[in-house]
């Protein structure tokens, strides 16, 4: 199953993902 | 320089994680960031294992700012 995450091949999507917020979650704080 | 730029920025977003200043994330902290991620558990443990290279359990700076670096899709040689 291509979207159940963990597959591994989704690792790359979900780090850009998880940076990202973090990146938003930095702009957006005060 | 550049990699001076990354590592800063690294470091800001490496204490949003480690909030008791460890200087390590550890799962704990990463599952504390699922109420403010839009990320789901599964996902952050995915990010988790894919930052933690030697597969410690920690994620140490070094290793958070490889990861961040291979997101901005900078090599880590210089």
């Amino acid at each position: 199953d291509p979207t159940k995450p963990g597959a591994g091949v989704t690792s790359e999507g979900v780090l850009a993902n998880f940076f990202n917020s973090l990146l938003n979650k930095k702009a957006g704080s005060p | 320089s550049m990699k001076e730029v990354l590592t800063q920025k690294a470091h800001e977003l490496f204490a949003l994680c480690d909030r008791e200043n460890k200087g390590f994330i550890g799962k704990r902290d990463m599952q504390r960031m699922i109420q403010e991620l839009p990320l789901e558990p599964d996902q952050l443990e995915d990010v988790f294992d894919s930052l933690d290279v030697d597969g410690n359990g920690f994620l140490t700076l070094e290793e958070f700012t490889a990861g961040f670096g291979s997101f901005l899709g900078l090599d880590e040689a210089d």
